[in-house]
């Protein structure tokens, strides 16, 4: 039942029992709160009049569910001169370390998620959301491929009459570098390190698709469930993956030039190559 | 390095290299390939260092070419050549490479087994570092995936990761020495731990 702030900068990470929020004060009477939780779809299994199950190729959620910690979640907070960091263990599978960096405005939040059990015979596709008030009316944008960042609208196409038949696939996108959305005062970024599927689907909220694990292939040519296994001498288990995403809140319009220079970054990493060297015989 | 490229051209003209829309062992093969493909460009990116270092140094004393080790597994936290433990009167040096054509201040990390460890910039000057913990399920990951896939148990046990701020040139590199005090100069930075509901 502890609330604890971190980060000495513009962005506040405030933990308390509903979870994480993070917070920027944009003017002394603007200040944009972004709540962060998890959940997983549940992929269809198919029926006997609809066959199409989820897998590899098709994104078919038969509902969601959100997931809660277990038991007593552990917090471990560390403070430093350089940046702060938060470990969190959700469950035994979902895991994450938030940082927020001296003079940056930015939270990097790295995600560890796996392996997604299955043993209730559940498909699972894990998603992480970021949830706002922010009025943004259906309309989010996406980047197209790294390039261009594009308007989408909810259930809507510019060039078609959209009949919506799956409300969550059918407004889905691929994020390879980015998505973000805006309202009159403020706008909301996050970028990825690598691509994932993501979606706004409702007013002031933003979901970004981590992991999958099926129980069942759909039929669309792979012929194999996609299971993604790592193999042990004791046996063989789900895949865990390990990324980064990370968040920043602007005034509207200020966030483009952080999705350029930022985002340019993440794709072009320091790269860091080791010698050893005799005490102080600098080479 | 012309075979790297037309390897690198062939692995990325299927969507299977990176979707999920394969079985599992083609996914297995594209990660061999892509792994040997890296090996490949280690080889140029360590021999580039090398030459660039004895450059730098041509004026002092020669410098008859360094070997360069990089770590591809520091997203699990596993790094051999800055978690061994450093031989008596040794440090390690790290060079930075900025491919980017501005300059950037970032901070990097480092897997290492001591706490008492320093880092140094070119100039000699000390510069501002953080220790942190490793957490219990980094450990976990890290050790499992070394042992599943490099077949042996990781043989130095990195406790903390060391980070400190680089600044590096627009396509260029900044080195940097971390070398163990042998003192107990500072502990992990501050942390607590609190349990909850949350």
């Amino acid at each position: 039942n502890q609330n604890v702030e971190v980060g000495q900068g513009n962005l506040k990470l405030l933990y308390s029992e509903e979870g994480m929020k993070m917070s920027r004060f944009l003017s002394t009477s603007n200040e944009v709160t972004a709540e962060q939780s998890y959940a997983y779809y549940i992929g269809s299994n198919g029926t006997d009049k609809d066959p199409q199950a989820s897998g590899a190729y098709v994104f078919r959620p038969d509902g969601e569910r959100p997931i809660k910690s277990e038991g007593e979640a552990q917090l471990t907070i560390v403070r430093g001169p350089l940046f702060d960091e938060v470990h969190q263990e959700l469950n035994s599978w979902i895991s994450q370390i938030t940082r927020v960096y001296k003079g940056k405005d930015h939270a990097e939040i790295e995600f560890t998620v796996g392996p997604i059990p299955v043993d209730d015979d559940i498909s699972k596709e894990v998603i992480t959301k970021l949830t706002t008030t922010m009025k943004t009316n259906g309309t989010f944008y996406t980047d197209s491929n790294g390039r261009d960042f594009i308007k989408r609208v909810r259930d809507f196409r510019t060039d078609w009459d959209l009949q919506v038949y799956q409300p969550v696939a059918g407004n889905y996108y691929p994020i390879n570098l980015g998505i973000y959305m805006q309202d009159k005062t403020s706008e909301l970024s996050v970028l990825v390190d690598r691509a994932v599927g993501g979606s706004s689907l409702e007013n002031g909220q933003i979901e970004l698709m981590l992991h999958r694990r099926m129980r069942h292939d759909d039929i669309r040519g792979v012929g194999e469930v996609l299971n993604e296994t790592v193999c042990l001498p004791d046996g063989c288990k789900g895949l865990t993956i390990k990324g980064k995403f990370y968040v920043q809140i602007d005034k509207p319009g200020e966030g483009a030039k952080w999705r350029r220079t930022f985002g340019q970054q993440i794709y072009s990493p320091l790269l860091l190559a080791f010698t050893e060297q005799e005490g102080d015989n600098w080479i | 390095t012309t075979d790297l490229l037309a390897d690198a051209l062939a692995i990325a003209q299927h969507h299977d290299a990176v979707s999920g829309t394969q079985r599992q062992h083609v996914a297995a093969d594209y990660a061999l390939r892509l792994s040997i493909g890296y090996l490949q460009a280690e080889k140029v990116v360590a021999s580039s260092l090398s030459f660039l270092s004895a450059a730098k140094s041509s004026t002092e004393k020669k410098n008859p070419g360094t070997k360069f080790q990089q770590c591809p597994l520091l997203n699990i936290s596993y790094c051999p050549a800055s978690e061994a433990r450093l031989s008596s009167g040794k440090s390690l040096v790290v060079v930075v490479y900025n491919s980017i054509g501005w300059k950037r201040e970032e901070v990097v990390r480092v897997p290492v087994s001591s706490e008492n460890v320093i880092v140094k910039d070119s100039s000699g000057k000390e510069v501002v570092s953080q220790l942190l913990p490793l957490s219990d399920i980094t450990l976990r990951i890290r050790n499992e995936y070394v042992k599943a896939y490099l077949g042996k148990s990781p043989r130095d046990t990195a406790k903390h990761v060391l980070a400190f701020t680089a600044s590096v040139p627009p396509l260029g590199f900044t080195t940097y020495v971390i070398s163990d005090t042998g003192r107990t100069a500072r502990g992990p930075s501050s942390s607590y731990v609190t349990s909850g509901s949350t």
